[in-house]
């Protein structure tokens, strides 16, 4: 709450980010055609969790597929998410964060974890 | 934690000692280049304190193992860099040695003095690096270094159990480091957090 004689400061960065804007996708599962999806599906396939589709000429489609289920869950996995194969807030905020360039998963395929 | 493909890591014998370099023409200006010495030496030396291996600064940058720069975009790797956010920096698995930061993020060693929002702490990112420039990939668990994502105006510096026992198990442990400190250290700050 906000009284009288309380200012609020809202700081305006000087620096435009240029980082993927991917909130749109909140709350997507699998059967959803959202315009733009086909961009997620390649954030997927930079750090390692979607193969570039075979069939289709080398284009991801925005449709939320088995496919890309798949790839969600292997990510929710990794980051130590809830496991629900849907696009909720908790995953999305992760996407969006910044971080290491280094594929989270095509170089550890024999990886050891516990 | 997890190893890259093959489980790669650098053999320079026993007592092994990396040198490292910083790009003579790919530096950032408003941080100086004291400053960044320092915060890459104290993010070696805690990898050093826990494994047999030593890390030493050189000043010829092409005859280091560990070559560091700051670079934008396309740099010729194949890895171009995106700008601002996105991803900060990248580093390959031994004995490659390449260790290449992005030019375009707002790179902080002292948020009192850095109010930009989008501020990564340099010191951090450099510790995940040497992860990886190590031989470690991206472990699942938040807490650790090795976890891939950073907030912004965010710290992670300080090794944890898992950071430390994926690199143990390549290189060996360091004969003057104990568990128990680090046990003790995780301890205090769990109760610190109330966990």
């Amino acid at each position: 709450r906000i009284t009288p004689g309380q200012v609020t400061v809202i700081t305006i960065d000087d620096q435009n980010a240029t980082w993927y804007n991917f909130t749109r996708f909140k709350d997507a599962e699998k059967g959803c055609h959202i315009s733009g999806m086909s961009e997620l599906k390649k954030y997927f396939q930079r750090f390692g969790y979607l193969s570039i589709p075979n069939n289709q000429n080398d284009n991801f489609t925005d449709v939320f597929d088995a496919q890309f289920e798949s790839a969600v869950i292997l990510y929710q996995q990794k980051f130590g998410l809830p496991v629900t194969g849907k696009l909720d807030s908790e995953t999305i905020s992760t996407i969006m964060s910044p971080r290491c360039g280094v594929s989270d998963t095509e170089s550890t395929i024999h990886a050891t974890n516990h | 934690f997890a190893y890259f493909y093959g489980r790669p890591r650098w053999d320079h014998g026993s007592s092994m000692t990396l040198t490292y370099a910083f790009s003579p023409t790919d530096m950032i200006d408003y941080i100086s280049l004291s400053e960044i010495k320092t915060v890459f030496k104290r993010s070696f030396s805690r990898w050093a304190s826990v494994i047999p291996v030593n890390f030493t600064e050189i000043d010829d940058y092409p005859s280091a193992n560990i070559k560091i720069g700051f670079f934008k975009g396309d740099h010729g790797d194949g890895q171009p860099f995106d700008g601002v956010l996105g991803v900060l920096a990248h580093a390959f698995s031994p004995e490659n040695g390449r260790f290449h930061l992005d030019e375009d993020e707002t790179w902080a060693i002292d948020f009192e003095k850095v109010k930009s929002k989008t501020a990564i702490d340099l010191e951090s990112v450099a510790t995940h690096e040497i992860g990886h420039i190590l031989g470690l990939a991206h472990s699942s668990i938040k807490e650790a270094v090795m976890y891939p994502s950073l907030k912004p105006r965010s710290k992670k510096v300080n090794l944890k159990l898992d950071d430390v026992e994926g690199v143990q198990a390549l290189y060996g442990s360091n004969p003057n480091f104990k568990y128990s400190s680090l046990l003790a250290y995780e301890n205090s700050y769990n109760k610190a957090i109330n966990l």
